[in-house]
């Protein structure tokens, strides 16, 4: 994906 | 998914772990505090996000402040052994001599050079990223100098290096289900499973098929 990540990861 | 679950359970459980060992044995022998140092570092810089208020989940934001209050419960602990145990803690001192500036340096710059974009919340999580990559080494350099850790100690060691390896088919996975690749998180993981793999060996063939642990 073009948009930022998301950092859902711990 | 399972992976991810498994590899969060493992990270908790190795907190658990040392948290018991510095409880059991009243003191921090074979434990790096400049490693410890370095996890305060990592998740206080990774977890910025708590300050923008935009939480992914309630698991999260709980896993976040866990790991955050955890580790600097660990340096709280570990100061406490000062006090109550100067020798051991003086002993331990002079052992964890790994320089953590070559660690500290390459993490910023490697920041600077590999991020999502230039803010300081992805700069810091991307320093985070790298540090973490790289911050069990002074644990295993003061591991490797005195040849013998503790049945607990290397229990601890094995579950934290176990975190980041199931994070592995863990990003496999996301990268068939959601398409997500998160390359940053990757490479370091990666790194990171690498710098375990020696020890793991180890691990294996004296923990597992009995024995006590002795590095060479």
């Amino acid at each position: 994906s073009t948009t930022l990540l998301e950092h859902d990861e711990l | 998914n399972i992976f991810r679950i498994s590899a969060d359970l493992s990270h908790l459980a190795s907190i658990v772990i040392l948290l018991e060992t510095i409880r059991k044995t009243r003191q921090v022998d074979g434990i790096s505090l400049k490693t410890q140092l370095l996890y305060v570092l990592v998740f206080c810089t990774r977890y910025l996000d708590l300050l923008t208020f935009r939480w992914t989940s309630l698991y999260n934001t709980l896993m976040k402040f866990f790991f955050i209050g955890t580790s600097i419960y660990v340096i709280k602990l570990m100061q406490e052994c000062k006090i109550k145990n100067p020798v051991a803690y003086k002993d331990m001192m002079a052992r964890d001599t790994f320089q953590i500036k070559y660690l500290l340096g390459p993490s910023a710059i490697l920041a600077m050079v590999f991020n999502y974009k230039f803010t300081i919340l992805e700069l810091c999580w991307s320093f985070s990223v790298w540090l973490e990559s790289v911050a069990i080494l002074p644990q295993l350099f003061m591991l490797s100098r005195s040849g013998k850790a503790g049945t607990l100690t290397t229990h601890y060691i094995f579950a934290l290096g176990l975190y980041r390896a199931l994070y592995i088919p863990n990003w496999i996975w996301r990268y068939y289900t959601e398409n997500r690749f998160e390359k940053l998180s990757i490479f370091t993981g990666l790194l990171q499973t690498a710098l375990y793999s020696d020890f793991f060996y180890i691990y294996y063939k004296k923990v597992i098929k009995g024995g006590g642990f002795e590095l060479p």
